[in-house]
């Protein structure tokens, strides 16, 4: 099971550990930060949400591969995704967040949490505007959204303190994704026995490598439930500012899953 | 609910890796 969860896992994802930490130090240049920044909200929400759907499409993929996910009722396997799928994107991001300078690597380099900036406001272009520094507050559109990406930077920093090897990300993600306590489950019980042979074979491996501590330092589950519920939160806020948009402008995976 | 999850649906199909 151990095995399987590893590989499910690897085979999946875009970036190999070694690459990202290999490139850990390319960061965006100033005028590229200010690029994304100049962009409009609309835009760059779209440009998010067009990542985030790829990253999900390939937790799609490792749950498929993952021992007994596939032999669930289709019922089941779309509540574990619909409810598990961004959390399992949020544990991922440790693999690809430089704790260092507190930058996650999107789009090809490394950046800040200035990058989104543009998602919790207007951008620059067209306003005759500087720089974003000291933009008053009233032209906050989205003043939550500045509030998630911290959270999610800081959610990404805490795990990263915990240095997970790709065996324990793993463990990490396909324990979030086979979880029993979701609601809506129509097998809960057949959900249950998965997850509890996940959690035997993941304290093996922790007794195995010496890291049993691990489990006392993880963040709770209900800190990813919490970003989950201000993701939706933001999204419905955008939703409102820009009421014709949505239907068309989004993957149609993310505007089924949110 | 695979009515209103036609993508994941279909995502969950294709192949069973």
């Amino acid at each position: 099971l151990t095995q399987n969860v590893l590989k499910s896992y690897l085979e999946t994802c875009a970036q190999r550990t070694e690459e990202l930490q290999r490139r850990r130090w390319e960061t965006f240049s100033s005028q590229e930060v200010c690029a994304y920044q100049r962009q409009s909200m609309a835009e760059m929400w779209q440009r998010c949400a067009g990542r985030l759907t790829e990253a999900i499409q390939q937790v799609v993929e490792f749950a498929k591969r993952l021992q007994g996910f596939m032999d669930l009722c289709q019922h089941d396997q779309i509540v574990l995704l619909k409810a598990g799928a961004l959390e399992v994107v949020l544990v991922g991001m440790c693999r690809a967040f430089n704790a260092d300078n507190r930058t996650v690597f999107f789009e090809g380099k490394y950046g800040g949490t200035e990058l989104f900036r543009a998602l919790g406001r207007a951008g620059d272009s067209g306003r005759g505007r500087g720089q974003a520094e000291g933009t008053a507050s009233d032209e906050e559109l989205l003043p939550g959204c500045h509030d998630l990406i911290s959270s999610i930077f800081d959610f990404a920093q805490s795990l990263c303190a915990l240095h997970c090897s790709d065996s324990e990300v793993a463990f990490l993600c396909a324990l979030v994704l086979l979880n029993a306590s979701r609601p809506w489950l129509q097998e809960q019980a057949k959900v249950a026995v998965l997850q509890g042979h996940l959690e035997v074979a993941f304290r093996l491996l922790l007794r195995r490598t010496q890291r049993e501590e691990l489990l006392a330092r993880l963040p709770p589950a209900g800190r990813l439930r919490a970003l989950c519920s201000q993701h939706l939160e933001q999204l419905q806020a955008f939703h409102r500012l820009h009421p014709g948009l949505l239907p068309a402008a989004f993957p149609p995976l993310y505007r089924e899953l949110f | 609910l695979q009515e209103k999850h036609r993508i994941l649906h279909k995502l969950l199909q294709n192949g069973n890796s």
